[in-house]
C-alpha cells in the first residue's frame, strides 16, 4: 500500500534530539544513511536544518511522549513509528529511547530503523514480504548489503518514480558484495551434487570447482520463501540440501521446500538451549553431520536421524587446529574446508590435521 | 500442524488483544468520511494477522502466532492507512 507522497522532491528534515546510547555523529550518520536509502532510488533530495519546523522531524521519546497521539511501550514492543506525508506530525518520526540504539547488530540498529520508518514517513504502508525493509518485524541484516528489496524500491517508485537521469531500466542495487574483496567472508557455504554454493545475506554464488565458473543469484531467485541471511547449510545423504537460520531449518529438494518446514532445530535432537547453528557440514563417507555451535560440535547420524551420545564436544579436539568459531564449513574431494572471517583451513579428516590456510574466496579465482 | 499453547494465559490472552488492538484495529471505509472503528471479531483480526505475516491462518493463538507477535516491531498499524 501507498499512501499520497510529498507534493515536492526536496524535504528537510531535523534531528531535535539525541539517545544517549549513541555518540551524536553515530546518530547522525545513521540517520544520513538512512536517507540515502530513499534518494537513491528516487528523485528525493533530503536536506537537513537545525532550527524551526522541517518536513520530517526525528526525535527520541519514551511512553507518552509530546503531542503524539502514540504512544511507547517500554524496551521492546514497538520500537518506533512515523506518521505519513503531510503537515504537523506528518512526516515525523519518534524512536523508543527506552530501546538499546546501536551502530551495529547488538540491540536495534538506528540506521535499519530509521530507513524503515522514513519509508512510512514517505508513504509506504508496511509491506508483507519478509525480505522486505517495510515488513513490520525488526530484522537485522549484514551492513554491507543495500537493504531496499525489490518489493520496496517499487513501492517507493510508483510514489515518486526513479532517480534522474537512470534510463529506464530497472536500477540495480547499488551495492553488493564484492567477492574477491580482501575481507569477504561468507554465513553459509553447502555443497549441492557438483556444485558449491556460498550464501552471504540475500545473495547466493554458485561455483563449478572443476571449471571455477561462478554465478551470482538472488537466494530468493530460487528459494522464494527462505529468508535473507541463512546461518548454516549442507547437503544430506538424501540429494537434500538444509538450511539454518536462528532456531529454524528448512528442507530443500531441488527448488521445493518440503512440506511442514520450517521446523524447529530442537527436532533434530538439540536441547532447547541451543539457538542457533553456526555452520554444518555431512561427511559422505561417514554418513554423519557435524553441527558447529561457537567452540563445540554436535554429531547426527543421517541413516539413523539421531543425534548422537556424548556431544557437544569442543571442536579442536577432534579437528586440531579448527579453533575459530565456524562461519561455514564444507566438503570436497574428502576434505573438509573449514571458514572464519575472511580466512579458510583445509582439514584433512583421515590424517587430522590442518593442510592448508587460504582466503576465504580462493574458490572465485579472484 | 501449527502447536497450540495448553491454555492461553490470560497475560498472553492480554498481550493478543492488545496487539491486535493497535496493528489491526482501523479501517478507511471509503464510504464514509470518518474512520469506522473495526468492529470485527478478535478471530478474524488474528486472521489477518497471520494471513499479512504468512503464518497458518487458524484464528487461534498458536505458538508460532504468538512468538511472531513477540517480535520487536514498528508501532504504524499493518492494515488500513496507518493515518
Amino acid at each position: 500500500f501507498t499512501l499520497p507522497g510529498w507534493k515536492k522532491n526536496k524535504l528537510t528534515y531535523r534531528i531535535v534530539n539525541y539517545t544517549p546510547d549513541m555518540s551524536k555523529e553515530d546518530v547522525d550518520k545513521a540517520i544520513e544513511k538512512a536517507f540515502k536509502v530513499w534518494s537513491a532510488v528516487t528523485p528525493l533530495v533530503f536536506t537537513r536544518i537545525r532550527k524551526g519546523i522541517a518536513d520530517i522531524m526525528i526525535a527520541f521519546g519514551t511512553t507518552a511522549h509530546g503531542h503524539c497521539p502514540r504512544y511507547f511501550d517500554g524496551p521492546l514492543g514497538v520500537l518506533a513509528h512515523a506518521f505519513p506525508p503531510g503537515n504537523g506530525l506528518g512526516g515525523d518520526v519518534h524512536f523508543d529511547e527506552d530501546e538499546d540504539w546501536t551502530t551495529g547488530s547488538a540491540g536495534f540498529n538506528l540506521f535499519l530503523v530509521a530507513a524503515h520508518e522514513f519509508g512510512h514517513a514517505l508513504g509506504l504502508s508496511h509491506s508483507k514480504d519478509q525480505r522486505a525493509l517495510m515488513f513490520p518485524s525488526y530484522a537485522y541484516v549484514s551492513l554491507s548489503e543495500f537493504p531496499l528489496s525489490p518489493d520496496d524500491i517499487s513501492g517507493i517508485q510508483s510514489i515518486y518514480g526513479s532517480p534522474p537521469n537512470v534510463p529506464d531500466k530497472r536500477p540495480t542495487t547499488p551495492t553488493s558484495p564484492k567477492t574477491c574483496g580482501s575481507q569477504m567472508s561468507f554465513d553459509a557455504i553447502t555443497t549441492l551434487r557438483r556444485e558449491v554454493i556460498f550464501l552471504k545475506g540475500r545473495n547466493l554464488w554458485r561455483v563449478y570447482p572443476d571449471n571455477s565458473e561462478t554465478e551470482r543469484e538472488l537466494i530468493s531467485a530460487f528459494w522464494p520463501n527462505l529468508p535473507p541471511g541463512i546461518e548454516a547449510a549442507y547437503e544430506n545423504t538424501k540429494d537434500q540440501i538444509l538450511f539454518f537460520k536462528g532456531n529454524k531449518f528448512w528442507v530443500i529438494s531441488g527448488y521445493q521446500v518440503l512440506v511442514g518446514y520450517p521446523k524447529n532445530i530442537n527436532t533434530l535432537g538439540f536441547p532447547k538451549s541451543v539457538k542457533k547453528v553456526d555452520a554444518a557440514v555431512c561427511n559422505k563417507n561417514t554418513g554423519k553431520t557435524d553441527f558447529f555451535i561457537g567452540d563445540k560440535y554436535w554429531r547426527f547420524d543421517e541413516n539413523s536421524q539421531s543425534m548422537e551420545k556424548g556431544y557437544p564436544r569442543l571442536t579442536v579436539n577432534e579437528f586440531p587446529g579448527i579453533s575459530h568459531k565456524v562461519d561455514a564449513v564444507f566438503q570436497q574431494k574428502g576434505l573438509f574446508y573449514f571458514f572464519h572471517e575472511s580466512k579458510q583451513w583445509e582439514f584433512d579428516p583421515i590424517a587430522k590435521k590442518v593442510t592448508k590456510e587460504m582466503e576465504s574466496n580462493s574458490w572465485f579465482n579472484c | 500442524l501449527p502447536t497450540y499453547p495448553e491454555k492461553v494465559s490470560e497475560e498472553d490472552s492480554k498481550f493478543v488483544q492488545n496487539y491486535l488492538n493497535k496493528f489491526y484495529a482501523i479501517e478507511p471505509d471509503p464510504n464514509q468520511r470518518a474512520w469506522k472503528i473495526n468492529a470485527e471479531s478478535t478471530d478474524e483480526k488474528l486472521q489477518k494477522m497471520q494471513q499479512f505475516f504468512g503464518l497458518k491462518v487458524t484464528g487461534k493463538p498458536d505458538n508460532e502466532t504468538l512468538e511472531m507477535m513477540k517480535k520487536p516491531r514498528c508501532g504504524v498499524p499493518d492494515v488500513g492507512l496507518y493515518g
